[in-house]
């Protein structure tokens, strides 16, 4: 079973089209495995993407580098995901 | 097991053989009403289930709902279950729907994505595509929200095999997209197709792989704002409406685009509610309160369909 360890989902308010392009070029590194849950699309909707914690430290200095504001929305991936499967294994139970 | 759905939980997350268990206590205990159609298999060869709820009459004008094409995005299946319960437990006492299902039957389709909903309970709680193999790439699957023929191949899906928004190889080339086409042209009545995603808290119409505007904008657009309304009068929660390409993005080969082109007119998409603090990774706590306020937005919208025969 895949594990997401220290992944965080981090929420991201675009200010300007110019920041909305700056996250779409995010979006295009592959290489970085971003999982984007909400699109870079408009500076009226939030931009929701779990990053792997070993490119946390990448993704938050490259968006504080364009002074692109987020914030943690989950801390810890991983954490939430026991929760949920403790949950519905008592549920079951 | 779930013995009855007296004790069923609809405020939990289950396993696919839990729901499909249920599927059939729910059918047992209103036999005039449901019905359970297997309308084909997923790639991995399970069935897919569509409830049936129908008074009689032959093909009579129909509505579609189906949830979970994204099999991660769990609030939605969890939502269809809560909902076929409601539609069988208020029909007969609540007198709006029990007139829709007078002139009109309700087809839904609780788990769209079988296979990917099981991967993403026991290996991978992320997986979001089907589970079809790609010939010449190690990557799995497809998106089966960019598979269907509309707009097939356009701007906002990709030819990348490993992209979450893979469009497939060619359009309906996913069996589970297929299973749903052809059930729809073989019915051949349907006047709305209903499809629920998690998460965004949007209702959107067609179309997605253009920005123009459909013919039917103005309406759907209506239709949706005043769908919205009933589900924010519950708990407050704000929706936006419009268009896929306005409201979002560019994106081809979606489900809507497809129905609206093949004629059924009232198509619409929900992403349901989002806490802004668990994306869809949503508390079962929240299935409840997110079914009860979509289900008065569906109310809405079949309410309107039944009054507007086309």
């Amino acid at each position: 079973e895949r594990l997401f360890t220290g992944d965080q989902v981090i929420r991201v308010d675009a200010q300007s089209e110019e920041q909305i392009k700056l996250l779409q070029i995010l979006e295009s590194e592959e290489e970085w495995n971003l999982d984007f849950w909400r699109h870079p699309v408009s500076t009226e909707l939030p931009v929701d993407v779990r990053v792997p914690r070993s490119h946390l430290g990448a993704v938050k200095e490259y968006l504080n580098a364009h002074s692109i504001p987020f914030t943690v929305m989950i801390d810890d991936v991983q954490e939430l995901l026991d929760q949920e499967k403790a949950e519905m294994r008592e549920n079951h139970i | 097991r779930q013995r009855k759905t007296g004790n069923f939980d609809f405020g939990a997350y289950h396993p696919l053989e839990t729901i499909y268990s249920w599927m059939d206590t729910l059918v047992a205990q209103h036999p005039n009403l449901v019905t359970k159609l297997e309308i084909g298999k997923s790639y991995e060869k399970r069935p897919m289930y569509v409830l049936k709820f129908s008074t009689g009459g032959t093909n009579r004008p129909a509505i579609w709902m189906d949830l979970g094409i994204h099999s991660r995005e769990w609030v939605s299946q969890a939502t269809g279950v809560w909902t076929a319960n409601k539609i069988a437990t208020d029909y007969g006492t609540d007198a709006s729907l029990t007139s829709v299902l007078k002139t009109m039957d309700i087809y839904m389709l609780i788990v769209a994505n079988p296979d990917g909903y099981v991967f993403s309970h026991t290996k991978d709680r992320m997986w979001r595509k089907t589970r079809s193999s790609n010939s010449g790439s190690v990557c799995v699957g497809t998106d089966p929200n960019r598979n269907w023929d509309a707009g097939f191949g356009g701007p906002g899906s990709s030819t990348y095999p490993c992209s979450e928004t893979y469009q497939g190889p060619f359009a309906h080339s996913e069996i589970e997209v297929k299973n749903i086409v052809n059930l729809i042209q073989s019915h051949g009545n349907f006047k709305s197709f209903i499809s629920v995603h998690a998460y965004s808290q949007l209702l959107m119409y067609p179309y997605g792989y253009t920005c123009r505007g459909s013919a039917d904008q103005a309406e759907l657009d209506s239709v949706a704002r005043a769908a919205v309304q009933k589900l924010t009068s519950l708990y407050g929660t704000r929706y936006k409406v419009g268009s896929i390409c306005n409201i979002i993005y560019q994106a081809s080969g979606g489900s809507i685009d497809w129905s609206y082109d093949v004629g059924i007119k009232y198509s619409f998409a929900f992403e349901l509610r989002d806490t802004g603090r668990y994306g869809f990774i949503l508390p079962a706590n929240q299935i409840i309160p997110t079914a009860s306020e979509t289900w008065l937005a569906l109310k809405h919208i079949m309410e309107y369909v039944r009054d507007h025969p086309y």
